[in-house]
């Protein structure tokens, strides 16, 4: 099983929440993240002196998936979340070596 | 028979949209809530509308629709239509079912592998068209329910299931006595006798097991389509299934006319429309058509 | 080393923290997360429409331990915030390369 | 590619960010979480009664870098979020096996 962890605008978040829903993805965990790259943020005023505000609001979402369904996850999400404009986000893919649905005890991707 | 026909797939919506509201309850919550659960009104954990019907009545309509389309046996066109189904974003797919349509989607296999946890019941609820479109051949008939279950379920326990809830659906649209359905469910618990039902242990999950039990306790038990619906429902637990499969065996058995007439008007429209305008279509081309 | 990643209903947190430390787990780090899977959201009136709510709000507990801990730990975890009912949530294993203690420096498991 | 999952302090996430960026690393995604650990939250007084708050308000910071450069970063996240206190949080370093750049579709470490 792996998890595709992906960082995305948080406007994305319904558009890349419907794609993947249609490709079976019986679920997904969401944060609130801020993200610090190229994309740079407003300058703000505050306490009459103008500053940077570096980090960004982002979506974080977290799908824990099996093994074959990984790259037409990860090219689902890619697809939908891409505006073309720095800031757009990542998709990164780790291991996940045991997945228990706390429900049912049920293990491995029966879990998922 | 196109009564009866209509009666068994009618029974079906109907059980799931009155089982729908007491999904997931226990007795005592539902005792606790509305005494007696014996009216179409929605909510539930699916937070429904009244009427409303869910993955039981939309998987069994996937099904009509592949069959009426390919007007034979296409058990690619079933999965297909599975599989629209399943993007249309339903009000809820089981985790078994939604395994077995993602497997579909990725390797096109059309049966699962055996899986100890396939022991539900989703695929033994979608048994009313199966066993309309072959009335007349049992043969064939268990040849079809088998192929349609292993497209998510692939267990023993559930192919049992299918094969005696086709059989008895069927047998009640030919005219079969209470005694000879018994007759039915007695064959079962000798080959599985966990189903056996005689002290009936009040359990009403997924577990197809229990489900059956549950199923069979009311249906045995009692006089009327009416009767033995609000019984299931009533019991909780996967009330929305239990009272599906009752009320395709119920309906086959009693009739239209025996089905409540408020539980008929309050079924969603297009639904009910289109449960009618399949089970006419299906025995139609079924071998009992052909042959009368 | 391994990282078990929790996702339960957020009324459950004391019962698991209370259940983990029993078993000698001497940290851990929790975050509010919004869960999107079979169990449904109530419907909310918006401009006159009913919507359905769909992503509920879910807490997100990480904890590092040692492998030796791992299966213990999952089936604590498991048993605590089990109801029964659909939308419990899941539990994720994953590797951990290096863990490092900022305030000593200590590496690896003596660091957890 | 190594994620590399840094829990601090809150008023350390200036330095840290800082001492990274120096490094090169060219993003991060940040967020607020809550720590257990052995660091004692303060006692409040809430409808008359004293309680413990068990939870601690820290950052999470996620970087994910080349293999290369996990050693120096962890070094210097190190350096700079240690106070010597208490609760000064977590490094945990664990394996990144895709990385894609949602903009252009990239992959692999030139996606970092
Ligand atoms: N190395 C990294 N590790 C973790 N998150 C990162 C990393 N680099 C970027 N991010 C996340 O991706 C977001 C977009 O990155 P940015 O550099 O602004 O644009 P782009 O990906 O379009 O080049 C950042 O706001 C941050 O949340
Ligand atoms: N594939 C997944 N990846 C990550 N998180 C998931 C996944 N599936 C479910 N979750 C999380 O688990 C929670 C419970 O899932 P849900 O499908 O509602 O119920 P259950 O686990 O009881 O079948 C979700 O709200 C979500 O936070
Ligand atoms: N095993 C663990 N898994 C995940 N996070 C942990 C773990 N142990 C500690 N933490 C995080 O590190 C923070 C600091 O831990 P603490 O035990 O208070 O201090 P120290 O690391 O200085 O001994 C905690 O507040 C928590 O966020
Ligand atoms: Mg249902
Ligand atoms: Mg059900």
């Amino acid at each position: 099983m792996k998890k595709v962890e992906c960082i995305i605008k948080p406007f994305k978040l319904d558009d890349v929440k419907n794609a993947i829903t249609e490709m079976g993805i019986s679920g997904m965990t969401v944060s609130e993240v801020r993200g610090f790259g190229r994309q740079k943020g407003h300058t703000e005023l505050y306490r009459g002196a103008e500053y940077q505000v570096d980090f960004l609001p982002k979506i974080k979402l977290d799908l824990v998936v099996t093994d074959e369904q990984v790259q037409a996850i990860v090219e689902a999400v890619q697809k939908e979340a891409c505006t073309g404009r720095i800031g757009d986000g990542k998709i990164f893919v780790s291991d996940v070596e045991q997945s228990v649905r706390i429900r049912t005890g049920e293990s491995g991707p029966d879990s998922l | 028979m196109l009564q009866r026909a209509k009666a068994a797939y009618l029974g079906l919506a109907v059980g799931d949209a009155l089982g729908a509201t007491t999904e997931f309850m226990t007795p005592n919550e539902i005792r606790a809530k509305y005494k007696i659960h014996r009216k179409i009104i929605g909510g539930g954990w699916l937070y429904l509308k009244p009427g409303q019907v869910t993955d039981d009545t939309q998987m069994s309509l996937a099904i009509g629709r592949a069959l009426l389309s390919a007007k034979r046996w296409d058990l690619a066109g079933i999965a297909d239509q599975f599989l629209v189904w399943m993007k249309s974003k339903p009000i809820d797919i089981g985790s078994t079912c939604r395994r077995g349509i993602r497997n579909y989607m990725l390797t096109g296999q059309l049966e699962t592998p055996y899986n100890d946890g396939d022991a539900g019941n989703g695929a033994a609820m979608r048994m009313a068209p199966v066993a309309l479109f072959s009335l007349g051949d049992e043969k064939v008939m268990e040849r079809y329910a088998l192929e349609q279950a292993h497209l998510t379920h692939n267990h023993p326990f559930s192919d049992a299931a299918c094969l005696t809830v086709g059989k008895m659906v069927q047998r009640a649209l030919l005219g079969a006595n209470r005694f000879e359905l018994h007759e039915l469910t007695r064959d079962l618990v000798d080959h599985h006798g966990n189903f056996r039902f005689n002290k009936y242990s009040g359990n009403a999950t997924a577990y197809v097991v229990d489900t059956l039990q549950t199923v069979f306790h009311y249906l045995f038990s009692t006089a009327s389509f009416e009767e033995c619906l609000i019984g299931v429902v009533n019991q909780g637990g996967d009330a929305d299934t239990t009272g599906a499969i009752a009320g395709m065996i119920a309906g086959g058995f009693y009739g239209l006319d025996d089905i409540p007439n408020r539980w008929l008007k309050k079924l969603n429209r297009e639904v009910r429309a289109e449960v009618e305008a399949q089970a006419l279509h299906l025995v139609r081309l079924s071998p009992w058509a052909a042959r009368n």
